[in-house]
């Protein structure tokens, strides 16, 4: 199946969000 | 124990894994080397399923540099206990990469970005990644389900020179796990 890959650089703008904080 | 990850909220990025973080530090004096007291030494910190909640437990806990004395963390799949008698680990190895102070907290954030973003492209092969703080030297690991699988070991290590940013020259090594076993030196 699909698997859920994520980039350096997206994983550390999911860092700014209110919900990482 | 393991504990379970919190409730993943509405907008968060689910990761194609759970992972769990441990940590452990080798108290002075003790003989450590049976796995009965590695076992009791390993402390489990949380478990997650996002990128969310990964960054929230992550701003919580000390970067590695930060850390004194003989002490490892470990990012592993949730379910797979960081020993190789885990029966995901006992056919497996990992590839070692030894680094001058100074150095491991931001190559040990590149290797586990990588690993949690899913950049290894070898299947279900990564069980987990380890940095370990030394006195003299930090040492950063990446355990794999079967170290007799070449194709998919070396496939890690081109993925690992591209996603770690370390200097060229740095050696690295692989040792299977009932190697690592004989030898003792891990």
């Amino acid at each position: 199946g699909t698997r859920i890959v994520y980039d350096r650089s997206f994983l550390l703008k999911c860092r700014e969000s209110p919900l990482a904080q | 124990p393991r504990k379970k990850p919190p409730p993943v909220k509405d907008g968060d990025h689910l990761l194609e894994y759970h992972y769990t973080l441990w940590f452990s530090r080798k108290s002075p004096g003790k003989q450590s080397s049976s796995s009965v007291s590695y076992n009791s030494q390993l402390k489990c910190i949380m478990t997650f399923a996002s990128i969310e909640q990964f960054w929230l437990i992550y701003s919580h806990v000390a970067r590695p540099h930060e850390l004194s004395g003989h002490c490892d963390y470990h990012l592993f799949k949730d379910g797979i206990k960081p020993m190789w008698e885990d029966e995901a680990n006992v056919k497996g190895g990992k590839w070692m990469i030894r680094l001058k102070k100074g150095l491991i907290s931001r190559c040990w954030e590149n290797l586990i970005l990588a690993v949690l973003g899913e950049q290894f492209i070898v299947g279900n092969e990564i069980c987990g990644a380890v940095a370990s703080m030394r006195y003299q030297e930090d040492i950063l690991s990446l355990w794999n389900r079967t170290a007799s699988n070449n194709e998919v070991t070396s496939k890690i290590r081109e993925t690992l020179k591209r996603v770690l940013n370390i200097p060229q020259n740095t050696i690295m090594e692989y040792k299977a796990h009932t190697d690592s076993i004989k030898d003792n030196s891990s």
